[in-house]
């Protein structure tokens, strides 16, 4: 079988000025992670669960995408990160939610697939899963960025300026659905 | 969001997907991308799947699972099966998102209902990319 390895950046409506970054972002993501498909002197042995975490960790970083480092921000102004990862031989997962103030949710998602009977972590229990795991817990606020911090102001705004107009709240959220938000749609 | 599904050269397959989620979302807000056969699903017998989108509507939809079932019980290609079922989902709850496919046959799929996704995939030493729905790039690895 000829190793494949295919990556998403996200949905929704994707600007002119991002689409770029995000194109670049996914082929940096790509040359990286592929190495772990192909079998080299480095690497004896094709591994697709290697592969997606890679490329998923180097999106993780990368300010273009909402994931890890340059998430969106909840209602609160902070980042709270969610992540999943599956392997397909003996159908073993991992999932991890409510983390935050760590860059790679999709590695610890992994570490709860390998080190634990369970699947899915969240919250304050999957926070010292992680830590006491050896991820790092960076200072609070670290993976917010001012692109999305602009994003959430915007989006504070638009929900004052709808209260204002008494809307209902379900009336926002439906409306929410019937096109691509501005920022994009999770 | 961002996602991955992989398969190696002896046929495994995995898929990983990761998010912030959505701007303004409610505290404990859990989108489908750490949700199984939402956001992620992978089976060697069958295919991987990664999504993107408006999280409540592809948990309530499960599209992974939808896409999988399109794959194994009704011998869809991996293209259309992606597509099929991005489109019911959007035809029957308004939500829009997309997902990326690969078949344990190694077929691809990738689809969106969204105004755009960000794709990109690597095989035969060629990265094959888009944005658009009718725009696909190619350059060399």
């Amino acid at each position: 079988i000829k190793p494949i390895l295919l990556v998403h950046g996200g949905a929704g409506g994707i600007s002119d000025t991002l689409a770029p970054r995000k194109v670049d972002g996914m082929k940096q993501a790509l040359r990286v992670a592929v190495k772990h498909l192909l079998v080299t002197k480095d690497i004896s042995k094709s591994s697709a669960l290697d592969a997606v975490e890679a490329a998923v960790r180097i999106m993780e970083c990368d300010e273009s995408f909402n994931a890890g480092y340059g998430s969106c921000l909840n209602i609160a102004g902070k980042v709270e990160v969610e992540a999943s990862i599956m392997d397909g031989s003996e159908l073993r997962a991992g999932c991890v939610a409510l983390l935050h103030d760590i860059i790679h949710p999709v590695s610890v998602a992994r570490c709860i697939m390998h080190k634990t009977r369970h699947v899915f972590l969240a919250g304050e229990a999957a926070q010292k899963f992680a830590f006491n795991q050896g991820y790092e817990q960076l200072a609070e606020n670290s993976l917010v960025t001012e692109s999305a911090q602009m994003t959430w102001q915007k989006h504070q705004e638009r929900h004052v300026r709808c209260s204002d107009m008494a809307f209902t709240r379900s009336e926002i959220d439906v409306g929410s659905i019937k096109k691509d938000p501005p920022e994009g749609s999770g | 969001t961002v996602g991955a599904v992989a398969i190696d050269i002896e046929g495994n397959i995995a898929a990983a997907t990761s998010t912030g989620g959505i701007t303004g979302k409610m505290l404990g807000r859990i989108g489908d991308s750490s949700l199984l056969g939402c956001g992620t699903y992978a089976d060697n017998l069958v295919g991987g799947v990664s999504a993107t989108g408006h999280g409540e509507t592809i948990m309530r939809f499960n599209l992974a699972q939808k896409i999988m079932a399109k794959i194994h019980y009704e011998c869809k290609t991996a293209q259309a099966a992606t597509e099929e079922a991005c489109k019911e989902m959007t035809k029957r709850l308004l939500g829009t998102g997309g997902a990326i496919t690969i078949g344990s046959n190694g077929q691809l799929g990738v689809y969106w209902t969204t105004r755009r996704m960000a794709w990109a995939y690597v095989k035969n030493g060629e990265i094959c990319y888009g944005v658009d729905h009718d725009k696909t790039f190619k350059e060399p690895l």
